[in-house]
């Protein structure tokens, strides 16, 4: 564990609380992507299965149950208890051009081919591309409210954060995993239009507003 | 290394 997973770590669980939270005390999921949440929740579906055959530590379990938890409970509030308030409309991606190919790239580039492995490899390759329905429906409507700008930094910086835990790591440990290295980078790099839109608007106090 | 069975990140 070093200062740039902690904070990676943090970051995400922040993003996490802010939508649950945001969702929560507004009652209302508006200008949420229900779609980007189910992705997410197949991700930590995929990703922690092996929550049942390795024990890592008392941490990692821990953040694992409450990804999982929070993502489920977060995908409850949108399509059952504020259903009302959900933006069908404008959630229009079409995910299926996300799981598929994420599923045969992670049949063809894995580290070894078995079931829990492959489906580990899935949720990398899932999550690296899951924020672009949210990030479709933004540019749809053309705005997000502050909360939900809020989210989306607090979730993108927690893959930029890993890039430099990884930086870290290769040096201080000699350890690297290129698949998410490299689906990590992906995932930061579709942030970058956003975080400029975020620095440059949101932090001075403006609405994220995309030009017409 | 590269690659192991165990992923310790989350």
């Amino acid at each position: 564990m070093n200062i740039f997973r902690l904070t990676g770590d943090l970051s995400h669980l922040l993003a996490i609380i802010i939508l649950l939270v945001k969702i929560w005390k507004t009652r209302s999921c508006a200008g949420i992507s229900g779609k980007s949440q189910l992705l997410f929740a197949l991700v930590y579906t995929t990703r922690y299965l092996d929550l049942v055959s390795t024990y890592i530590s008392a941490y990692n379990t821990f953040m694992k149950l409450i990804f999982i938890c929070a993502s489920y409970a977060t995908v409850y509030l949108i399509y059952m208890k504020f259903k009302a308030t959900y933006d069908h409309n404008h959630d229009t991606f079409r995910v299926e051009f996300l799981i598929l190919p994420s599923f045969v790239l992670s049949l063809l580039i894995n580290h070894d081919f078995a079931v829990l492995e492959i489906l580990w490899t899935f949720s990398i390759y899932l999550e690296s591309v899951a924020i672009l329905p949210q990030l479709f429906l933004v540019s749809k409507t053309g705005e997000a409210e502050s909360i939900t700008s809020h989210y989306l930094f607090a979730l993108g910086s927690y893959r930029g954060l890993y890039l430099l835990n990884w930086i870290y790591r290769y040096y201080a440990e000699s350890h690297y995993d290129l698949i998410a290295i490299v689906a990590g980078v992906v995932q930061t790099v579709l942030y970058c239009d956003f975080f400029y839109l975020y620095v440059t608007k949101v932090l001075k106090g403006k609405k994220l507003q995309l030009p017409a | 290394k590269s690659s192991s069975n165990k992923h310790d990140e989350l």
